[in-house]
């Protein structure tokens, strides 16, 4: 089990550092590190993340968008492990810039031969960016309903 | 694996019986607040065999039944079905076509069934085992999810690492 | 210390009702109730909530948007109690429609003769409903500058 | 009583000194993410006698002087300045006009300052006591807040009242 976890682990590591990269900047430094490489099973797995030429001295320092970011790495690091079948994103581009909406929107696209995704989203970029669009409404107070929409109706 | 299908009724907000057809690709799913956008994701954490009211924003599980606004009455079941092409046969079942459905009636009574025919939640759970999607999966995306990755709440790193691996 | 608690409870609790209805609808009920009446200083003040014609049995079942106005109603009937000279949000609008947006904004505006608002924000329709804004770069990577931007610049 | 300028320099991400004019109703603070935002609310949370590191999210109260970067050595001494028009006397002071100064140096020594002299940090906090600003107040708002007042998480409803009252 202990090798099981090891392996998984290095797997998930190399995963991070190129998502991370993708989402950030080429040379952007980062790391996933366990506490005690001797008790890989019971050791906390700490996230080393360093934009754009930053020492943060803890993830806690990032900014809002840069933590979405750096989970969001992390999540796919685990996605290339085992790729689910597909995958919901619930408002998660909110705390993002465009320029950081247009980088996460490229990465679900680049895995999206692969999985089905659904994304909930506000976010003109983001809706105008997927492939099939369903808008969810309330005519009737309190009661919701679905329809396929155009999305030239959207863009309007 | 792919989603083909989704139908609620019953649950939450859906009073009337909706169906969202899944095609490939990514699916965007809009509208103004509060009009049901999440409510469509909890009905899929519920169907997969969520057990956290927590998770489903309740304080208990009979609160997820459509409960009526002011020109309609409450109503007595919430039911959702979830509807897979199994081809590849990821899902360890003869079936090509899989359909996850699950109940709740508000005296209490609950009802699992796979492709119509009755099961228990364990068959349901057992299922999903080992695919990445499931209750506690890495594959449901929130901002709150973002937050407990980050303080790494109650050891969230590790758990999600032990359901990839 | 009960009376002037009582007072201003009252007080905030008329607030509220007024705000919330700005923020959703009219005809929209809500409350404020103090669970144990005979112990004002002690009992827990709950929050009733019911836009549009919903009854939802707890605020926990609200979605974002409708919590974040709600909270939103909250603070502001407590400011409304007593006025602080300057008002902070920041990204407080990022769950919310433009819809919500634009009513977020406007109450914002109305308070805005007694009090500063500070308003940090990534949605345009926000941004353009301010007076003045200053932007923050980091064009040496990781030191921060701010500078005035020219509002025909940002709507570009 | 009106903001009129806010001076940062060492603190967090400003390795130069930074200074903000304020003027009359609703001003934004906009920016691409990380770039320092948040960081200036933090300023005005810090020099208005913050103490709490958490609410900051810093480990501890050092990691506020800006850290350097790979071209830039790290600060020795955080300072930030808030300066306030007094004209309707909101303010305890005779002062007209209120500048409000918190220092931080790297070995741990700390300095408050009022109109440029010395003071302790209860000098500043009773400054603002019963005015609405303040560490506690309802005046700073985020996202994180929204959650603590719909979750009531630690009272967190109570205290806003209390401080308002
Ligand atoms: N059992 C129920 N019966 C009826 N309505 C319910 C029930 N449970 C939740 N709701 C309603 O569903 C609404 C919330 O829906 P949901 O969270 O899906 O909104 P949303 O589209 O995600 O909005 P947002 O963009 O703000 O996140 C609430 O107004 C709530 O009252
Ligand atoms: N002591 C410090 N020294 C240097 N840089 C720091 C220090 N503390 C924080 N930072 C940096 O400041 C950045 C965060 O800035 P801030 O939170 O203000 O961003 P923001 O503009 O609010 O972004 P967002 O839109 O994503 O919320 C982080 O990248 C962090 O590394
Ligand atoms: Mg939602
Ligand atoms: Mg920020």
């Amino acid at each position: 089990a202990k090798d099981k976890f090891m392996e998984a682990f290095t797997q998930a590591r190399s995963h991070f550092i190129v998502v991370f990269r993708s989402l950030f900047n080429e040379e952007d430094s980062c790391d996933l590190i366990l506490s005690d490489v001797n008790n890989p099973l019971e050791a906390d797995i700490d996230i080393v993340a360093r934009p754009k030429g930053k020492r943060p001295l803890s993830i806690n320092q990032l900014s809002g968008g840069e933590k979405t970011l750096t989970a969001t790495a992390l999540l796919f690091s685990l996605y290339l492990l085992k790729p689910a079948p597909f995958c919901i994103f619930d408002e998660v581009d909110a705390p993002l810039d465009d320029t950081n909406i247009d980088k996460f929107n490229n990465i679900i696209r680049k895995f999206s031969d692969q999985s089905q995704f659904i994304i909930v989203s506000h976010n003109k970029r983001t809706i105008a960016s997927t492939d099939i669009i369903y808008g969810v409404t309330m005519v009737e107070q309190g009661v919701s309903r679905v329809v396929a929409v155009d999305l030239r109706e959207v863009a309007a | 694996m792919q989603l083909t299908r989704l139908e609620i009724k019953g649950f939450k907000s859906f009073g009337d019986k909706v169906t969202i057809n899944f095609n490939e690709g990514v699916t965007a799913i809009v509208g103004p607040n509060g009009c049901g956008k999440s409510n469509i994701i909890d009905a899929m954490r519920w169907v997969l065999g969520e057990q956290s009211t927590k998770a489903l924003r309740s304080e208990k599980m009979e609160n997820i039944i459509f409960n009526g606004t002011k020109n309609r009455k409450q109503a007595q079941l919430a039911e959702v079905s979830l509807s897979f092409d199994n081809t590849k046969n990821i899902l360890p079942t003869a079936y090509s076509q899989v359909t996850v459905t699950r109940k709740l009636y508000r005296n209490g009574d609950s009802e699992y069934r796979l492709n119509d025919v009755q099961c228990r939640l364990k068959d349901i759970t057992d299922l999903f085992l080992d695919t990445g999607i499931g209750s506690d999966s890495y594959s449901i995306i929130e901002l709150k999810m973002v937050d407990e990755i980050i303080t790494n709440k109650e050891h969230s790193r590790r758990s999600l690492f032990e359901e990839a691996s």
